[in-house]
């Protein structure tokens, strides 16, 4: 199928079962052309998948969460190459629609969630990336009016794996790219006070290579910045 | 130039296996 088939596809009124297998193999399609088919596909195919993903609450109320899921695996493989990445990030609404996937009660599309705005946190880019990641943090947590660490924090308390990782890998992005050791220790301190400290204690204990990778780093770099100090 | 591929897939390995934190 070509990239404008997928386009129309994605703006004919699909139901939920439909739109997962109209999703599914767009998101096979993205994966596995050359990036001249995901530039077809283009800027008019993102807007279209934003607007699925954000308007799932008011457009689409019936949306499962599996849709909901394979939209955002559907980003990841757009986002794949140079293309893609740079035009989700001239994109004012993609970082926050990720963001807005940090989402306890959907653990996997969580964990893509997490580890997508970890690697665009450590991105080499003149606008410094983790900022605008943080920032977006911020601005959906006052939305809902909650800490904005919350979610991230619910997520760590999952039984998934993967997932404790994953949040702990987007901490350690969010905090390694901060230039400033006042930056550092200040973002280190709030995620400590609002309950990583006692959610520490309890991933310590688990054996995983994946987590263990990420408290260490956690631990190296905070023990480096104390130093500094 | 665009059509450089994987980038997603190197950060992500670069992330989980701890590479992407070491200090320079």
């Amino acid at each position: 199928k070509s990239a404008v088939m997928y386009i129309q596809e994605l703006k004919s009124d699909y139901r939920d079962t439909q739109l997962l297998s109209c999703l599914e193999s767009l998101r096979v399609s993205l994966n596995n052309n050359p990036v001249s088919w995901v530039q077809n596909f283009g800027a008019e195919g993102l807007a279209l998948l934003r607007n699925l993903k954000k308007e799932e609450k008011d457009e689409y109320p019936m949306m499962g969460v599996k849709c909901q899921h394979e939209i955002i695996r559907c980003l990841k493989a757009f986002m794949n190459n140079k293309y893609g990445l740079k035009s989700m990030l001239e994109s004012v609404e993609g970082i926050p629609l990720l963001v807005r996937a940090i989402n306890p009660v959907v653990p996997a599309m969580m964990v893509d969630a997490v580890k997508l705005l970890s690697a665009i946190s450590i991105l080499e880019h003149p606008e410094n990336l983790h900022e605008r990641v943080l920032e977006a943090i911020t601005e959906e947590a006052e939305k809902r009016d909650i800490e904005r660490f919350q979610p991230l924090l619910a997520g760590m308390n999952k039984n998934s794996i993967a997932l404790k990782a994953g949040c702990m890998q987007l901490i350690n992005a969010l905090i390694s790219r901060g230039e400033e050791l006042d930056f550092r220790i200040h973002i280190r301190s709030e995620l400590l006070r609002v309950g990583l400290r006692d959610l520490l204690r309890e991933v310590r204990t688990i054996e995983s290579e994946e987590l263990k990778v990420q408290v260490t780093v956690f631990d190296e770099q905070a023990e480096d910045d104390s130093e500094d100090l | 130039g665009d059509d450089e591929t994987g980038i997603m897939d190197g950060l992500l390995e670069a992330l989980q296996s701890g590479a992407a934190f070491k200090r320079k």
